[in-house]
């Protein structure tokens, strides 16, 4: 059994704020991921991995808390953190899941949908992170966006 | 803590 991560590492609140059997949205863990990412120096690497691999999951409910996460931090946790969320390291793990080449035809409507609607909102709020509006535009010439 | 500054990135996926 892989040892389980120790209790206040950045894994183990992810999974705590994005478990599927959370009744309703957990914000103490998100808060406190939000925090600690921000207080360690590869925080913001190790925090966009987590958060693409749980984005990526089928699982609907954990998709969509890890999404609720990654606006909460994208608001909270500054500059750092919007460089990483603004590579193509990260945003082709986005891109992933609302490609039919990759995970769009399995991945829930309603993930898409939300994944849509932060890049969009990102591109306007985060110009200076060019490679988003990048990303969005090929989306959009792909059809993937409607337009 | 001032991470040192790593811009190294990937390729725009294209689909």
């Amino acid at each position: 059994m892989a040892t389980p991560p120790e209790e206040d590492s950045l894994e183990s609140r992810i999974n705590k704020a994005t478990n599927p059997l959370n009744k309703e949205t957990d914000w103490e863990s998100i808060k406190a991921f939000c925090e600690q990412l921000n207080n360690e120096l590869e925080g913001p690497q190790l925090a966009t991995r987590l958060l693409a691999h749980k984005i990526q999951s089928p699982q609907e409910w954990e998709a969509m808390q890890a999404l609720m996460v990654l606006e909460t931090c994208m608001k909270n946790c500054g500059k750092r953190f919007h460089s990483e969320v603004g590579k193509f390291r990260f945003l082709n793990e986005l891109i992933k899941v609302v490609s039919p080449k990759y995970l769009g035809t399995r991945a829930p409507e309603l993930v898409k949908k939300k994944v849509l609607e932060v890049m969009y909102s990102w591109t306007v709020c985060l110009p200076e992170e060019t490679k988003i509006s990048d990303a969005y535009q090929m989306l959009k010439k792909q059809g993937i966006v409607k337009q | 803590p001032t991470s040192f500054h790593d811009d190294s990135d990937e390729d725009l996926l294209n689909v």
